[in-house]
């Protein structure tokens, strides 16, 4: 079983390290400030008040020992990135941290962690996505410029089959599966008809994708 | 084309008016600040300093004319709750708000606003299901219960064909498509062989995903 460290118990290191716990994961929290660490130790077996860019400070509390350690200091980048440096000396193997800014995402990119989250741009972007664009729902990145979006089935394809809209050669777009009313029909057919109100899953560029639903 | 206010310009609320601003949208946005309203003015043309809980101040703004407002206030629960408050006043049709605690999300909910978003949680889970779960790369939610799921292939699997490893019947997995180095195979035929490195896009349960890959 894995062990996680969690050093900054801001809102995302809050629900980093319940979601941990709850899955029954080994996992030790702390925080410089007194209250966050109060709420936290309702449901982490250990947690400590120290200055995580104090090395000694997080040998004593056992980070050395972890598996994986996620840094989530935000407004203050200079302790994140000395944090993140002690962490390295102490040879943990798996750093994963919270950017606030590109540049500070940068300097933990040159420091060489496993994994840089941007959780507030992630969700501002997808969700200025969904508002710009009518029956866009949801868009998740896949692989080489390819993600996959939800998006409300355009009027012009109601009462059309699958191969009629063809939309793999006139868009490059696949159609992976159908939402319709509660149940979701699969990898449906070519012969498939799409009725009002569908939400279609593909898989196709976001262009491509803009073109399709303007 | 549609409207947009964004009311504070923390992180969140500064990705979602740049990304709004770079498709060409209309954007207004204030804080109560004057730093983050000259971060802003450099692509947005209309930024104001004024305190968003003054119903008179975001009139004269322009907030009442607009289609939508995210209203992305973080520390201070109160001035974001008052915020919605005067833009309910005014009129605004849709109003997106980005919630701290769940208590707060709760009284957003209560006033009756279009969406309440959770930034750092939403992040924060599907991190935590990555780190927990071997060969878990990604989770999307999708309908019902079932999200889409990005896993590594497991060990088991490879030189299988689909229809002898049998996903559907035996965990309610449908698989979507396979990534293939740096191809992606769409709607794969059940004769289909998995190869080792294969990423596995599937539609399917949390419960069933972690059973197969535990
Ligand atoms: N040197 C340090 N050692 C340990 N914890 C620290 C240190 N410096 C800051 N912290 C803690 O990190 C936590 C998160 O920091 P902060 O609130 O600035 O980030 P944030 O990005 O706004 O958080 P979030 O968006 O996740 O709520 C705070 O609770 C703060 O006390
Ligand atoms: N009454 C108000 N009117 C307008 N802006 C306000 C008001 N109160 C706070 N703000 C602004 O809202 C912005 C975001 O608030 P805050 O930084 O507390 O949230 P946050 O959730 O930490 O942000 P993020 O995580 O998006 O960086 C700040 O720039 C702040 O100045």
């Amino acid at each position: 079983r894995k062990t996680f460290g969690v050093i900054g118990i801001g809102r995302f290191g809050l629900y980093m390290a319940k979601t941990l716990a709850e899955n029954k994961a080994e996992v030790i929290a702390c925080d410089i400030e007194e209250d966050p660490v109060k709420e936290i130790s309702d449901f982490i077996s250990k947690s400590y008040i120290l200055d995580a860019t104090n090395e000694k400070a997080l040998k004593e509390a056992g980070f050395h020992n972890l598996d994986t350690v996620i840094v989530s200091i935000g407004e203050n980048i200079e302790a994140s990135i000395l944090t993140v440096m002690q962490l390295l000396k102490l040879g943990v193997k798996e750093i994963i941290a919270k950017a606030i800014t590109s540049t500070h995402g940068m300097i933990l990119e040159k420091i060489g962690i496993s994994k840089i989250v941007y959780p507030e741009k992630n969700v501002a972007i997808r969700i200025a996505h969904t508002l710009l664009y009518e029956g866009f729902i949801d868009e998740t990145p896949f692989a080489n410029e390819y993600s996959i979006f939800e998006i409300k089935c355009p009027a012009q394809f109601i009462h059309k089959k699958l191969n009629e809209i063809d939309l793999r050669n006139k868009f490059d777009i696949s159609i992976l599966s159908i939402k319709r009313d509660s149940s979701i029909l699969v990898n449906p057919s070519a012969e498939e008809t799409i009725v009002e109100n569908d939400h279609l899953l593909i898989l196709g560029k976001l262009e491509n994708v803009k073109k399709l639903i303007t």
